[in-house]
């Protein structure tokens, strides 16, 4: 199985806390963060990180695109675009390959799905998520979540997610669709469960590098004076969710959807020029 | 007693709510949030608000200087003209009344304390605050403060607090300094409790226009799944500290402070040109 997922959103949202979380690894060790003087310069770098796991029995080669830089400037016009280029050029070289004479063993390096990373600060859509994510909808699979989503009570977390869905709608913004059930084989439960994850996005994630002990558990979490959250708690994240949604419910349809929908709209694209 | 204080950061990081707690007030009720749309443009407007209120029997006139839209755009390149702009503006005006023939009521509406608010999400200072805290170090009392605290474990806030200490010292901002207090009358408590202060800044805080019931208690705070934050916990916030420095310790020193240090610095480059 493999699998490639882009990482995007501004720094400082948790995202590679998060990658860490969901896939128990430790990917960004030895990362080194730009100090403020560097960043005056839009410079939005990408950098890759392949993985071997198992999750439930299934084997899996996760390959991660992490964008270090995006949004981070005072002047983020474009930013976007080094993004957009990665996603194309693996497409593009998916193109090529299957032109080719021997076709027998592609490599599939297509971006899978983009997780966007969505400030809990904002009051639906900023600007450059707008921008990125109009550039990106019909190039890859979407899925928006908010990050460090402790920082949001339940309250505040609800409007926020309708703000988001409503600011995609206004823009036409298209994220993954979670696929309908077909009614003959899928009994009431599932349909009701798969209505809930669709009425999940944007999913509401929280990430931590620290174990805690709740209950004499040891969990991962993150030790406020006031409390633990516990990032596998449904009650508190939904980050349990997503990580099933990538590598077990819906691995399948995300390939599925970037082959026959993303791949296919790119090549009669590029085969029309 | 007459206090301008300005407030600037960009949106999102509770300054709204932060000055209600404070002041207990709902001065923002109103506000109209513009559209990601909107924000395209970078459009810095200034707000002013004032307010009478009462704090330990001194009665103050209070006003509020807003900084909708700062750092909101997809280009904030010198989204910071229009504040330096406005804290210039009042300088001048002072000047021109004092240089009057009237002399004898001049309105002191200089701004006597800028509260800038760092993300606790960043790594220390943004490009952006880097820039605008340039620009505005000499010509007002600048106090940061981390907003929305309550998105950090205490070691990370730490660990913030620090950053954001070596990056202004780094670009040599000069933020408002407490004064040292005079050894002879000072009791060694209070340079205790003065040191303290100093070591505390960014001071870092958390709003709510929320009350909740903690411990059969009705207090300012945010509820959460996993716990109750309380403003005006000193283990929970600093906002009450920056209260008390605000509107009762350093309310004349941050006034005279503006008069003597930064209004004669403007006064002599101006009459210079
Ligand atoms: N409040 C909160 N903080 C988090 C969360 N995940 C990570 N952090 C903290 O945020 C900081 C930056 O996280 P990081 O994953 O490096 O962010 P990135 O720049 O988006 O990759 C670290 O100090 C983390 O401990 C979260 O879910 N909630
Ligand atoms: N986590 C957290 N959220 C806050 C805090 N203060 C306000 N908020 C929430 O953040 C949102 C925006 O706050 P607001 O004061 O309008 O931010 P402003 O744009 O900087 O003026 C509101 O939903 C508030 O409930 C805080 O101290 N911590």
């Amino acid at each position: 199985f493999e699998f490639t997922l882009m990482v995007v959103g501004e720094s400082g949202l948790g995202k590679s806390t998060l990658i860490n979380s969901l896939f128990l690894t430790d990917l960004y060790k030895d990362r080194k963060v730009p100090t403020a003087e560097e960043r005056i310069e839009p410079t939005v770098s990408l950098e890759d990180h392949t993985m071997d796991f198992e999750e439930k029995g299934v084997r899996m080669r996760l390959t991660i695109i992490d964008t270090p830089g995006f949004a981070d400037s005072v002047n983020n016009t474009n930013c976007w675009d080094t993004v957009v280029k990665c996603v194309e050029d693996r497409l593009g070289k998916y193109l090529h390959d299957e032109s080719g004479l021997n076709r027998r063993h592609i490599n599939d390096s297509r971006v899978h799905c983009c997780l966007y990373f969505i400030s809990p600060f904002g009051r639906g859509l900023r600007p450059v998520d707008v921008a990125c994510l109009t550039a990106l909808h019909d190039r890859v699979n979407i899925l928006p979540v908010i990050g460090k989503a402790d920082c949001l009570t339940y309250t505040e977390l609800r409007a926020l997610k309708q703000q988001v869905r409503d600011d995609l709608e206004r823009h036409s913004i298209r994220t993954y669709e979670f696929p309908d059930c077909d009614s003959e084989e899928e009994d009431e439960e599932y349909k009701i469960e798969n209505q809930k994850l669709k009425e999940s996005v944007p999913f509401a994630v929280v990430g931590s590098n620290m174990v805690v002990e709740v209950n004499g558990r040891k969990v991962r979490g993150r030790l406020y004076p006031w409390g633990i959250v516990e990032v596998e708690n449904m009650l508190h994240s939904e980050s349990a969710t997503l990580r099933s949604v990538l590598v077990q419910t819906h691995t399948q349809d995300l390939k599925d959807s970037t082959a026959e929908h993303h791949y296919e709209a790119f090549r009669s694209q590029r085969l029309q020029m």
